[in-house]
C-alpha cells in the first residue's frame, strides 16, 4: 500500500482535480484505491458526487473521536475507488487539534489501520497548517500539483521548507513521487516558462505527463463526476490516464 | 477611509488579482490607496514589482513586534498607491498569534494608527485562520471574489458562517461591500450557471461587474505591473476599471 498527499498551499492550482482524476484512472488500471478528503471544503467529496449535507460523520470523528475508518467509509460509482468524505465539521478540527496528543499523528494512526487498498490519496487545502502535516505525517510520498502561472512558483521555496521539518522530525521516509503540471494553456508563453522553471528545480521528479486546460475537467464535478465517465476521450481525461500509468511505473 | 478585506477560503478565485488591479484604478480614480498584503505567499507583493527577498521586514514585524507601518511602507510604481508588503516570515505569524493577547485585534491596532488613505484594501490568505480573522477584525466591509466555477459555490456557507461569528462578537460594524463574479467564461454554460446562483444569493450585493477570463491579466504579474500599465485596453482591464467605479458608487 503506498499512501500519497497532494499538497501545495497555492490555492486553485488543481489538487482536488488531481486527486480525484487520478485515483479514478489507478482505479481503472485495477489498483484499489482510497482518497481522504482532508480539505474542510470537501470539494473532493462533492466532486465524486456526495452530498455533504447528508453524511452525520466524517473524517473529523474519525481523526478527532477516534471512530473507525470502516464507519464513514464510502464506495464511489467508480469500481476500484472508495472515499474518506469531509464535511463542514472538518473546518473546526485544527483549532481542535492544536491541543492534542500527539497533534501531528492523529491521521497517521487513522491510515496505519486501513488495509486493502493499493493506493490511499489525501486531498488537502491550501494551507501548512495542521491538517496538511498530518496528511504529509501520514504519507509515504507526496505529489505537487504546479499551476503553469506566474504565482505558481512563489510558495514552492515555503512548501519545500516545511516538508524538510517534517522530514526532519515527524517522517524520515518522505519522498517526493513527483511534481505535476497542471493547467497548461499551450497558446500562452508564459505556461512553456513555467514548466521550463519548474523542470530546472525538480529535474526528472517532475512528471512527463502536463495537464492540459481543459473546460471538460472543471465541469465533470457538476456533475458529480470523474472525468473518465464524464468526458473519457478529452484530452483532460488522456492526460490524467497517461499519469496514473506513470505513477505505477514510479513504483 | 474605508477598509476592505478580500476574503475566500477557496483557494486561487482572484483574490490577489482584485486586489491589485481594484486598487490600481481606485488609485486612478484619483484615491489615495494602499494594500495590505496579509498571504504569507506575499503574493500582492511580487505581483507589484517588489523583490521580497530584499525586504528587511514586513506586516509580520508590525503585527507582532508593533513597530510602526511608517516602517515597512512602500510606495508601488502607480501614483497613489503603497504597499505593506509581505515576506515568508509571515507564515510563522498564525501559530505566534494563537497564544498572544487580543490575537484577534493585531491588524486592527495597525490599521487605527494609518492616516492619510481613502481606502485600505486586505489582500488575503486562502484559509479562514487568524490571519483572514484579524482582516475582518480590521475593516468596515468585505469583498467576496466568486470563480465562476461549479467548486465556488461550495464554500460560502462556511464564509458566511465565520463571518457572522465575526459580527457578532469582534466586529458588528462588518458589511459585505459585494460580490465579484471572477473569471467568466463565455463560451462554457458553467459559468452563466453560478453567476445566476450566486445573484440568486447575494441579490443586488453581486456586482454588475463580471471579471471575465482573460491571460493578460495572469501575464501581467509576471512583469510586475498592473494591468492598467500592462495592458489597459484589455478586456480584464476595463472590467477592473469599471469595478473601481462601482466600489466608489457604493460609498
Ligand atoms: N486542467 C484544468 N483545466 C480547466 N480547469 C481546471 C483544470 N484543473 C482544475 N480546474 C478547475 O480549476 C479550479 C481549481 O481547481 P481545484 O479546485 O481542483 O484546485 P485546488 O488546488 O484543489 O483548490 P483549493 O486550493 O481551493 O483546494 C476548479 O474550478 C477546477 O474545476
Ligand atoms: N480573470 C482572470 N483571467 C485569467 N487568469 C486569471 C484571472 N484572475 C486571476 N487569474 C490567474 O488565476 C490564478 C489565481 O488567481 P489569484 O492568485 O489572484 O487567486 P487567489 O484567490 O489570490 O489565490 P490564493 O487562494 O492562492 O491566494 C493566478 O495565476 C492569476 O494570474
Ligand atoms: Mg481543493
Ligand atoms: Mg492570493
Amino acid at each position: 500500500m503506498k499512501t500519497i498527499a497532494i499538497i501545495n498551499q497555492k490555492g486553485g492550482v488543481a489538487k482536488t482535480t488531481s486527486t480525484i482524476n487520478l485515483a479514478a484512472y489507478l482505479a481503472i488500471e485495477g489498483k484499489k484505491t482510497l482518497i481522504i478528503d482532508l480539505d474542510p471544503q470537501g470539494n473532493a467529496t462533492s466532486g465524486l458526487g456526495v452530498n455533504r449535507f447528508d453524511l452525520a460523520r466524517c473524517v473529523y470523528e474519525a481523526l478527532i473521536d477516534g471512530i473507525t475508518y470502516k464507519d464513514i467509509l464510502i464506495t464511489t460509482k467508480v469500481k476500484n475507488l472508495d472515499l474518506l468524505p469531509a464535511t463542514i465539521s472538518l473546518a473546526g478540527a485544527e483549532i481542535e487539534m492544536v491541543n492534542m496528543e500527539s497533534r501531528e499523528f492523529l491521521l497517521r494512526r487513522l491510515v496505519d489501520e486501513i488495509t486493502g487498498y493499493d493506493y490511499i490519496l489525501i486531498d488537502c487545502p491550501p494551507s501548512l497548517g495542521l491538517l496538511t502535516i498530518n496528511a504529509l505525517t501520514a504519507s509515504d510520498q507526496y505529489i505537487v500539483p504546479i499551476q503553469c502561472e506566474y504565482y505558481a512558483l512563489e510558495g514552492l521555496g515555503q512548501l519545500l521548507k516545511t516538508i524538510n521539518l517534517i522530514k526532519q522530525g515527524l517522517n524520515p521516509e518522505l519522498d517526493l513521487n513527483g511534481a505535476l503540471m497542471t493547467m497548461f494553456n499551450s497558446t500562452q508563453n508564459l505556461s512553456s516558462q513555467v514548466v521550463a522553471e519548474v523542470r530546472a528545480f525538480f529535474k526528472e521528479k517532475v512528471f512527463d505527463t502536463v495537464i492540459p486546460r481543459s473546460v471538460r475537467l472543471s465541469e465533470a464535478p457538476s456533475y458529480g463526476e470523474t472525468i473518465s465517465t464524464y468526458a473519457p476521450t478529452s484530452k483532460g481525461a488522456i492526460a490524467y490516464e497517461a499519469l496514473a500509468k506513470e505513477v505505477i511505473k514510479r513504483g
